[in-house]
């Protein structure tokens, strides 16, 4: 465990619980594509299926435990709890379009030809463009909530910092993974318009709208 | 070699 890695998981988990008190607050899931949150329930269940099969510390099996539930919590409110929120004619996104292709790849370049394996492999990769959804949904309604962005900053940063973390493990331990690291590239790579846009005018006090 | 990765991370 380094810093990058730690701030890397913290990152990730003040994202999640942005987005889930932003929706529990509000009562509303208005501008939140829900076709991404159940992208990141599927990433998440299929990578952690390990709980069943291995115990690797206290800290790893709670945060997974912990990413897993707020995961499918966000789903259950924007399908059902708050379900007359959601903006479903803004969230087109066809997601068998990611799916489909990802699950070829995932069975084709792999780090061993096992169903848990394919299965981590599947997660890695769909995890990456898991955002492609909300950042579509955004671009077509040319707008996002202040928190909203606030969510996407903290959700990129996280895959930033571990691309920092996997630069300081292979340095210090020589520790590599190049299906993590070229997914966790495309990943970070995704976010990078809208960084720059989260700096520009959200940082300024502005919201982040797009021009028309 | 045994390519396979410990999953220690998330």
């Amino acid at each position: 465990m380094n810093i990058f890695r730690l701030t890397g998981d913290l990152s990730h988990l003040a994202a999640i619980i942005i987005l889930l008190l932003k929706i529990w607050k509000t009562r509303s899931c208005a501008g939140i594509s829900g076709k991404s949150q159940i992208l990141f329930a599927l990433v998440f269940t299929t990578r952690y299926l390990d709980l069943l099969t291995s115990f690797i510390s206290l800290y790893n099996t709670s945060m997974k435990f912990i990413y897993i539930g707020c995961a499918y919590a966000t789903v259950y409110m924007i399908y059902a709890k708050f379900k007359a929120t959601y903006d479903g004619n803004h969230d087109t996104f066809r997601v068998e379009f990611l799916v489909v292709p990802i699950g070829g790849l995932a069975f084709l370049v792999n780090h061993d030809f096992s169903p848990l394996e394919i299965l981590w492999t599947f997660s890695i990769y769909l995890e990456s463009v898991a955002i492609l959804p909300q950042l579509f949904m955004i671009s077509k309604t040319g707008e996002a909530e202040t928190i909203t962005t606030h969510y996407l900053f903290f959700l990129g940063l996280y895959r930033a910092l571990y691309l920092m973390n996997w630069i300081w493990r292979f340095y210090f331990e020589g520790f590599f993974d190049m299906i993590a690291i070229v997914a966790g590239v495309v990943q970070t790579i995704l976010y990078c318009d809208f960084f720059y846009l989260y700096v520009t005018k959200v940082l300024k006090g502005k919201k982040l709208s797009l021009p028309a | 070699e045994d390519e396979a990765v410990a999953k220690d991370e998330l």
